[in-house]
Formats: structure tokens, C-alpha cells, sequence
């Protein structure tokens, strides 16, 4: 494996931090409220 | 009066590093390289609040600093040459050593676009200043412009080869400015813009990733960097609902079974148009535990509207080989949806991946590559030098 690989590989996960805890509906629904206007302002200055 | 403040709440910092660490991804923060002084040189405070934060929180990430600084001028006004965007880095490196945690993490740069004539000249001043403080050289390839892309150019052998170019380019470059120092590709996908919607989010831009990824590592370039997981545009290798795309699909097989270290390949044909048959060979991943040190994987791409057979060399003729075989689903080119084997590719369930499962060939057997198809061939047993 490259040097990134194995850092990656050997990145220590946190499992009680990964596991079961989900995001809170209410920080999901503003965060897809918000993407709506991020998504339009990002691709206009991808075009640009 | 462009732009707006945008602010970014620790919150937002958790949920992203959350995302990357459980993921088994590590993460780069792109740090803005707008905010200056009236001297012209970069303000490093807000860098400093989110720097402070991050370590108080035990994050380990590394860095970057402006996005494609060639274009600052006409994206805010605001011109920044190389030589002092070199400085800046220096600036940054300084302020990450103020830091036990963040004294060994990574600091890339510049992230530039293109590299014309002016930018390769402001890369070289940039990396004469600040070269010695950056831990890879990156830059940024697109093949094409996505609004005006058509399905032609994404199997267009002429346009996939100018990569190497641009990469010949900045490895030149590199080389004589801060040798030994790694090039990276830090942003990369088929077509500026957004991508090409209806073309880059279907099977036919594997065409550009696949021979992306074989070219890259063949000219020797690190690591690539793909624009985008998921996000705007129609570049990304997951959709809106997070199901994974065909250039999704084609990673995971890439990583399942091409290891880092390149052989050199090519092909010998008297009847077909060598460019349209692109091939690259590297020892076999030996993280798959299907496979062992010596095993080598030849992947390869087929451009022409016929079906094209390969015969590998002597030497690996009397190996048992393992195809994964990748086709369009119903739709053809433009599907959203990929065959390995004849089978679709999906999510079993919203966790688990399906298995790759590769088809055995006796050896002997030549490689069948139908048109317009990608082909990974793992030959077992292959004792190659260079991977055992």
C-alpha cells in the first residue's frame, strides 16, 4: 500500500462515535433546506 | 460584492470530520486564501479560530490554502502572484508548527487549474517560495467543458491523451523546482462545470475515469482526487438518494483489485487502432484476500464498436485468471446502472456492499473485451518481481 493508503487504512475509528448516533432530523432537515440555495451557488461558480 | 460571509459553526466542522474519520477517509481542509491584509498577504485569524478549534477537538486532518489561484483575479477581483501565495504557505506551515498535533499533518498546494503558459509560471514562482513547505504538489484536470461536452468525447482517444500531457507538464515542472517532491491530482473529473448532465453520471464517463486513474499512476502521479463523492452538478459517484452511480461501481472494483505498485504494459495489434484499446497493468491489491503478493491485475478499456480479444504474453499464458467483466445496464451508454459478470451491481442493503465476484478463466484463454466495455483481469499466480 502508498503512504496514503495505509494512513488511511490505519485511520483509528471511533466506533462510539461512529456507531448508532445518527445526525438529528432537525439539523438533517436544515441541512437539505439549506442545500437547496448551496447547490445553485456552487454550480454557478463551477460555471464560472 | 460578489461573494457574501459564509460562516461555518463548529457543528458543521464536527459533522464533516465525523463523516471522513467514519468513513475511513482523511480529511483536507481548504483553508481561504481571500482573506488578506491591506499588505496583500494572507489573515491567517480566522484560520487560526477553526486551527484552534480542530485541535481542542483532537481532529487530525491536513490542509490546503486557496481554490485554482490562476483564477482569482476574475472569480474576485483579487490578483495574487505566485511568489507571494508561496509566502502564504509559509505563513500557514509556521502557524501549523505552533501546533504538536498539526507540526507532521499534510499541507498541499497550490490546487491550481489548468496549466497554461501564465500559470505554470505562477506555479513556478509559487513553488520557488513556498515548495518547501508543501508535502505534495497538486493541480486540477478536466477534460472537458460540461455544457458542451458531447457523448463522443468521452471515448475520444485524442482527448483522453491529453492528460498525459498536462501531467508531463507539472511533473517537469515539479522536478525542476522542488525534486523528489510528489505531484498529486487534488481535483479532477471528466468535464468542468458541474460535469455534463445525462453523460457524466451514467456508464459512458468511466471511459475518462478509468483511463484517468491507469494514466495517472502509469506517469507516476500519487494520488487523484475525485471531484465529487456526492454534491452539485452531475459529476458525482453517488446521486441525491446517496445510491451509488456507475463510476461508483467502478472505483469500488478499481480498489477491490488494482494495487499501487505500476507495471508498464502495452498492446500489440496489426488490425486495430491501439489507441482505442487503452491497457494498464499493476500488482494485484493484496489487501483482497482472494489474492497474493506476485498476482498482477491488467485492466483495460475498449473503444472500438467491436469486440476485441487479447492474448496475454507467454509468460502468463498458463495462469488461471479471474475476469471481472463491466458492462452498461439497460440503457446502454448513457445507463445509470452497471453489469459485473452480467450482474447488476447494487446495494444490498443501505450498509452492505455486494460481493465482486470474478469469473475463473483456464489458462490459455484469451481475454474477451466486448466493445465499449472495461475489463479487470486478475492472473494468479503471476510471480511478478515487482509485486512479490
Amino acid at each position: 500500500a502508498s503512504v496514503e493508503e495505509r494512513i488511511t487504512w490505519n485511520l483509528p475509528k471511533k466506533q462510539d462515535v461512529c456507531d448508532g448516533s445518527k445526525v438529528s432530523s432537525s439539523v438533517q432537515q436544515k441541512l437539505w433546506f439549506q442545500w437547496a440555495a448551496q447547490e445553485q451557488a456552487i454550480l454557478k461558480e463551477a460555471f464560472s | 460584492e460578489t461573494y457574501k460571509n459564509a460562516s461555518i459553526t463548529k457543528k458543521t466542522i464536527d459533522l464533516l470530520y465525523r463523516f471522513a474519520n467514519c468513513s475511513g477517509l482523511h480529511l483536507i481542509f481548504g483553508l481561504n486564501a481571500l482573506v488578506r491584509n491591506k499588505n496583500d498577504h494572507w489573515n491567517s485569524s480566522n484560520a487560526k479560530l477553526l486551527i484552534d478549534y480542530c485541535d481542542s477537538k483532537k481532529y487530525n486532518l491536513s490542509w490546503e490554502l486557496g481554490n485554482e489561484p490562476n483564477s482569482f483575479k476574475k472569480k474576485s477581483g483579487l490578483y495574487v502572484d505566485g511568489s507571494q501565495l508561496g509566502k502564504d504557505f509559509i505563513t500557514l506551515h509556521d502557524l501549523l508548527n505552533k501546533y504538536s498535533r498539526y507540526r507532521t499533518s499534510g499541507l498541499f498546494g497550490p490546487d491550481i487549474g489548468q496549466p497554461k503558459k501564465s500559470t505554470q509560471k505562477m506555479l513556478k514562482s509559487f513553488l520557488n517560495a513556498g515548495g518547501k513547505v508543501i508535502d505534495s504538489v497538486t493541480w486540477h484536470h478536466y477534460y472537458v467543458d460540461g455544457r458542451t461536452a458531447s457523448l463522443e468525447d468521452f471515448v475520444n482517444p485524442n482527448i483522453l491523451d491529453t492528460l498525459s500531457s498536462e501531467i508531463k507538464t507539472m511533473l517537469r515542472i515539479a522536478n525542476d523546482t522542488v525534486p523528489g517532491k510528489l505531484v498529486w491530482l487534488g481535483e479532477t473529473s471528466s468535464a468542468y462545470g458541474g460535469g455534463s448532465p445525462g453523460l457524466s453520471n451514467t456508464y459512458i464517463n468511466g471511459f475518462m475515469w478509468l483511463d484517468k486513474l491507469g494514466m495517472s499512476a502509469k506517469l507516476g502521479i500519487d494520488v487523484v482526487m475525485r471531484q465529487a463523492l456526492f454534491g452539485a452538478g452531475s459529476y458525482n459517484l453517488v446521486d441525491s438518494d446517496f445510491e451509488p452511480l456507475p463510476d461508483y461501481w467502478l472505483s469500488l472494483v478499481f480498489k477491490n483489485l488494482v494495487g499501487s505498485i505500476v507495471l508498464n504494459a502495452s498492446f500489440r495489434s496489426k488490425n486495430v487502432n491501439v489507441e482505442n484499446i487503452r491497457i494498464y497493468l499493476h500488482c494485484t491489491n493484496i489487501n483482497n484476500p482472494k489474492y497474493k503478493v506476485g498476482d498482477v491485475t491488467l485492466f483495460a478499456m475498449n473503444l472500438n464498436s467491436y469486440s476485441q480479444e487479447i492474448q496475454l504474453p507467454s509468460i502468463l499464458s498458463g495462469k488461471f485468471v479471474d475476469e471481472y467483466l463491466l458492462l452498461p445496464g439497460e440503457g446502454g451508454l448513457l445507463s445509470q446502472t452497471v453489469l459485473l459478470n452480467g450482474q447488476v451491481l447494487k446495494m444490498v442493503d443501505d450498509k452492505t456492499l455486494p460481493d465482486l465476484n470474478g469469473k475463473q478463466l483456464h489458462p490459455g484463454s484469451h481475454l474477451l473485451l466486448p466493445s465499449m466495455s472495461f475489463g479487470f483481469f486478475v492472473v494468479k499466480s503471476a510471480m511478478a518481481s515487482a509485486c512479490l
